[in-house]
């Protein structure tokens, strides 16, 4: 379902030149939850903006779904939740969280019952008529989780999700994704900073090393 | 040196009103490393804003180095490291951590010196004339604690300044920050959400409950 082949990023040139991924070859088969680790600055949300695309490869090539990032990307194949939550100030956590289905003019006559139904999901139902400001950094993370499922998109990339969230609230949304994806096979790219959630959620692992990042292992987690 | 007398924190009114702190007391002293935990939403950023008077307080007293904190921000008391990075896009990596020292109107000659020493301890010393968005998530927040140590503040307030950091990063910068409280006795308020790293650093570790916050207790560590 994704797969990149022989992929290079690089930024500026000359002595400003910096190698943010390095022949990078992966395939991500459709109904895996792979989760990518490796250090700060090592290329993990470089590689989910150009699965996204948000960049274009140096080098190489990477395919969605069988279309190129661009066609996966106007298709709507995929939800995303970027590493800064990136709400719309002006309009409320109820509104933002039904965007996406305002977007693809959804022909759910259910909208706010989805986005409510999501909202609870994150526990943030208490606050559907509030605005992004006047929430604290980890409900802003959950309300951007919320819109990212909230049109049950069969690909989900997520980067760094629960990064601002207590480890209570960590682990119970960590218990839900993975029954969301047990339930629905949705295929999920999930970039984190803790090796136990990663070992935790997923069924394989791809550890990246320092800048340039390259793939230096990818573990597969026996799921029983 | 910092003082909360029966502080309470009111969002809103009415129907839309959120209580963010309830009747917090707590008293730091002089060269404590206090930690503050608990979770998503629940009053920590908002207990870190009102000693920084980003924020006034609903009832209550704040006392900071026994000025008020409008006074405590004036006089520059303090550093802050905020829960997400807040660079000067305009501005290189090196002229965002000399900004204090511009501010202050320093008589350091060795500006320049500080602030390259400061990002050689944050690991980004190759990356001092890059721009803040040509950074990840986690370099960003390390420009910003360089940024908040480079005037060599007797009081720091950090709001998970590690949060988007791998865990090995996130070690080492925890010994580094240790070394640099051991040395210099300053006072460290530090808020995260990693209740193994809040044990690890302090010597005291504030519990709040969820929202309303209020402190659930205080937990003395023993530092050997
Ligand atoms: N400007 C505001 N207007 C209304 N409510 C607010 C405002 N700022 C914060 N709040 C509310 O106050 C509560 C505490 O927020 P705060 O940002 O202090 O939480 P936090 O403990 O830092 O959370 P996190 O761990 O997610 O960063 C939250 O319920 C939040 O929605
Ligand atoms: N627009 C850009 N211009 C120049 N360099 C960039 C740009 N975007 C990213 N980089 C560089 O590419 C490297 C990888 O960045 P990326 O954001 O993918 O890291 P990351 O693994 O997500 O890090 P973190 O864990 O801190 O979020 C970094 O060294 C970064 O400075
Ligand atoms: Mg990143
Ligand atoms: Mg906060």
């Amino acid at each position: 379902i994704i797969e990149f082949d022989q992929v290079w990023k690089i930024f500026g040139a000359g002595e400003s030149e910096t190698i943010a991924l390095q022949n990078v070859d992966l395939t991500v088969e459709t109904g895996e939850f792979v989760s990518i680790i490796g250090p700060s600055g090592c290329g993990k949300s470089t590689l989910l903006r150009l699965i996204a695309d948000l960049l274009p490869p140096s080098k190489g090539d990477i395919r969605v779904n069988g279309k190129t990032p661009r066609q996966a990307r106007l298709d709507r194949d995929y939800g995303m939740v970027f590493q800064a939550p990136t709400l719309y100030e002006w309009r409320t956590v109820l509104k933002n969280v039904e965007l996406p289905l305002e977007v693809m003019r959804s022909a759910r006559e259910d909208k706010r019952g989805r986005a409510v139904k999501m909202l609870d999901l994150v526990g943030l139902s208490d606050f559907q008529n509030h605005y992004p400001r006047q929430l604290s950094g980890g409900m802003q993370q959950r309300v951007s989780i919320a819109r990212a499922l909230v049109f049950e998109p069969t690909l989900i990339l997520m980067d760094e999700p629960f990064g601002a969230l207590d480890e209570f609230t960590r682990e119970r949304l960590n218990l839900e994704l993975l029954d969301i994806w047990a339930e629905t096979h949705k295929t999920v790219i999930f970039v984190t900073h803790s090796i136990s959630e990663a070992v935790f959620l997923s069924s394989r692992v791809v550890v990246m090393t320092p800048r340039p990042g390259k793939i230096a292992r990818i573990i597969d987690i026996d799921l029983s």
